[in-house]
């Protein structure tokens, strides 16, 4: 099952080792950015999860009370032959309806653009509905992984959604703003 | 299927766009470092596809006639919420028998160091004989997906092996050069 397989490894291969890191990673942007993220309920990944699996690579793109702020630090590890890989997070201000900014750490799952991008290739042969089912059993297999995971506890918010509308209708903010 | 998935993400999520800007890539490095490689046939990824899903992540560990040299210019690139994420590959040095040293571009495939730790995983319920029969599933997968690319072609050399041996062997090495 694609979506297995796809879950298994974002999670081996990415939140394993980034998400227990998150707090201190935050902790070292707040020192030098007059404490920015400053609610400790915040302080985790939150994961983008579009069951239409239509990723925008520019979070801006998908809701204009998106905007970009800065990066987290870099996490910088020697991984399968690759020197010194990159790993870093971006910091996004959402603007509520109140007109104020917070800020979080906030990205989509890759994975579900790999399940795109393999419903698009004729020669992957998937389907839509392959893809729909395929990215509802990504969403499962991923909780199921997370829930167990005694070093992930409490760093990762997952953000299921079907459709976030156009990028007037402000559907993400409204969502990342709701705890 | 875990491999076919995995094989997909790795091609659209990674080699797809990587494997085409290789040999620009290449060219940028050796203006600046004297031509270091020299010889255009090896203007390749070499993909190293242990089917033991034995990963090293520092190469120089698998083969001591293998020695990390410099990494080639970053492709730095928006991805799904991530701004300007880093992808980058290393080079190295490559001692033959005749104590000669050729540089090359060479890594594992990141995926297989994920069945690696799916079989590690108890929750993952995924035993060593599913690792091994997904490993060889995930290279067929791999060489038909490339093989029907037209913009990868010629841009990637697929390394599968059952054992490297330990560090003394050089067996690594040894196959790295023999085109
Ligand atoms: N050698 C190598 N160098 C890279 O820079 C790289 N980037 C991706 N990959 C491999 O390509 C495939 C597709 O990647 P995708 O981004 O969809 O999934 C990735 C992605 O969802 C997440 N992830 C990994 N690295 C990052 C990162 N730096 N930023 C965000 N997410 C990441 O975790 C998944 C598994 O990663 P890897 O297990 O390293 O292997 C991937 C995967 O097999 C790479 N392989």
């Amino acid at each position: 099952n694609v979506a297995h397989g796809l879950a298994w490894s974002y999670y081996v291969g990415y939140l394993k080792f980034v998400l227990p890191r998150l707090k201190d990673l935050i902790s070292e942007f707040n020192r030098d950015n007059k404490n920015l993220l400053a609610c400790k309920e915040t302080w985790k990944l939150h994961i983008l999860l579009p069951l239409s699996c239509e990723i925008y690579n520019d979070l801006e793109k998908a809701d204009s009370h998106i905007q970009y702020c800065k990066d987290l630090p870099e996490l910088v590890l020697d991984r399968a032959g690759t020197k010194r890989r990159v790993y870093k997070q971006s910091i996004y201000g959402v603007m509520g309806e109140d007109k104020k900014l917070s800020y979080c750490v906030v990205e989509y799952a890759t994975p579900l653009q790999s399940l795109y991008a393999m419903s698009q290739d004729e020669s992957a042969a998937f389907s839509r509905q392959d893809r729909l089912e395929q990215a509802q059993l990504f969403c499962r297999t991923l909780e199921e992984i997370l829930q167990s995971s005694k070093e992930c506890a409490g760093c990762y918010r997952l953000v299921v959604y079907e459709d976030s509308g156009d990028s007037n209708s402000h559907f993400l903010s409204k969502e990342l703003l709701r705890h």
